[in-house]
């Protein structure tokens, strides 16, 4: 809470929309604040009602830069919102930074507003931040699957010590009702956003597979690929991250890198004179610049140029002499020609015929200090492109210092 | 992920800003010792590591850096509101 605990001193408590964002449709507005709202009626005695003229206890607006009050907004990114706890005059407004892109979908470029606002709401009844990870009052905004979404227990405690529980009790546990029409229009296939709840950091009922020891003789991975001199290691959920700057593995989540993206890659790739990563999953991918992910994705793989029959890739690795990128599906694999953006003519090829002794299918493959690295299971297959030879063959963990 | 040099200074100033906004951080503008104001800043540096359960070190290091540049709420999180 805030200092001195400040709440409404009543249950019935009015709010009112002063203006709205050019990025939504006022009725998408009006439901994203309503829904909002309901979340924390649905656990405490309070009531919301809506005016639409004269003074309410919680005013709502949209704002860019200095706007009125001792915090301005930041333009895009940064800052998303405010809110004030209960009070007379700025006391429980809630302002929007009018910078950023407002969406009621959970999408890769734009904002929740439903999730914001249901945050925000919680600092205009009283609440403060908190350090839960996954709780709504988390000050971090995480894209969030939000079409069934529920107040996380650290949330309710904090609100019903303020103001008690409903008069009667929910016969539901305390989600936000589905909208009547599916505002979130995520389009088949593509990855619902990892909520907090989902994020095998969490703690979820059913218990996510846990990190496969550094040094486990049978590790084997989904996606391996550079970035910017580091080289980083996927499986499921997880991120093994080799850098040149410090001796020891350090180990993420997808999630704490990338928070909309989902896990399991099947493959990924940098092409490095771009700076940018290409993560594929099914038959998606995204592009991304460091821990920004690039507009318009995810995209159908076939805009690369793979016939349909094709579903999903295994592996892939960009050849920084070449400018070519070797895509691996099955016991077959394709050239993409990276400057005209385009498969090259006479493709795809047997993998057997030029990479003899590299078992297929393949699960990853990396290039490093010149060689080529295919990863089958829990062995790596060390290549000499120009020559086309096998090396020698190692255990795929053995970047890890075991 | 990889920081180039020039712009360590810019963090640094970004991250003043962060403290400010969401750590109650008050540089003393014409402090005589600076190692004073260094020590301040790093005390709230471990507050913010400690409150995002962070590796508490007191440095910018690129998880630090990485977590005050996400979208955030524009509340500050710790109380001395005003």
């Amino acid at each position: 809470t805030f200092p001195l605990r400040p709440t409404w001193k009543k249950e019935d408590v009015t709010y009112r929309i002063l203006n709205y964002t050019p990025d939504m449709l006022q009725a998408d507005v009006d439901e994203a604040i309503a829904r909002a709202f309901q979340l924390w009626s649905s656990v405490t005695p309070l009531r919301f009602t809506r005016l639409y003229s004269g003074q309410a206890d919680i005013m709502i607006s949209f704002a860019a830069g200095f706007h009125g009050d001792f915090y301005s907004f930041d333009g895009p990114g940064g800052t998303l919102a405010h809110a004030y706890p209960p009070g007379g005059g700025l006391g429980g407004d809630a302002h929007f930074d009018e910078d950023e892109n407002w969406t009621k979908f959970t999408t890769y470029n734009g904002f929740n507003l439903f999730l914001v606002a249901a945050h925000e709401l919680g600092h205009s009844l009283g609440l403060g931040h908190s350090n839960v990870f996954g709780s709504l009052m988390y000050p971090v905004y995480m894209a969030t699957d939000t079409r069934y979404y529920q107040l996380h227990q650290d949330d309710i405690d904090g609100i019903q010590a303020l103001y008690g529980p409903p008069r009667e009790s929910p016969v539901l546990p305390t989600k936000a009702l589905p909208p009547q029409e599916p505002t979130e229009m995520i389009p088949a296939g593509a990855p619902t956003q990892m909520s907090p709840r989902e994020d095998p950091t969490e703690m979820t009922p059913s218990k996510p597979p846990q990190r496969p020891e550094d040094c486990d003789p049978h590790l084997t991975f989904d996606a391996i690929t550079t970035l910017r001199g580091e080289t980083l290691f996927f499986k499921g959920s997880y991120v093994w991250r080799k850098s040149p700057y410090f001796s020891e593995i350090e180990h993420d989540t997808i999630f704490s890198f990338w928070p909309s993206l989902i896990a399991g890659f099947d493959a990924a790739y940098e092409v490095d004179n771009k700076d940018r990563v290409l993560f594929f999953k099914d038959n998606q991918y995204w592009a991304v610049s460091g821990y920004r992910i690039d507009s318009g994705f995810p995209k159908p793989i076939h805009y690369l140029g793979f016939p349909t029959s094709v579903g999903k890739i295994d592996a892939a690795v960009h050849d920084q002499n070449t400018k070519r990128t070797y895509f691996f599906v099955g016991n077959k694999y394709w050239s993409f020609n990276e400057n005209t953006q385009s498969m090259e003519r006479g493709y795809p090829r047997k993998i057997a015929a030029d990479f003899q002794g590299v078992p297929h299918p393949i699960d990853a493959a990396l290039q490093k200090n010149g060689y080529f690295y295919f990863f089958h299971g829990s062995n790596q297959y060390e290549v000499d492109m120009k020559k086309k030879k096998l090396i020698r063959i190692m255990k795929s963990n053995s970047w890890f210092n075991c | 992920f990889p920081v180039s040099q020039e712009k360590e200074k810019e963090d640094m100033q970004f991250a003043k800003k962060y403290l400010e906004n969401f750590y109650d951080f008050k540089e003393e503008k014409h402090s005589l010792f600076k190692s004073k104001d260094l020590n301040h800043m790093a005390d709230k540096i471990r507050e913010m590591q400690s409150f995002f359960g962070l590796e508490v070190t007191g440095e910018l290091n690129h998880k630090t850096m990485d977590m005050m540049k996400q979208p955030r709420c524009g509340m500050p999180d710790v109380r001395s509101y005003s």
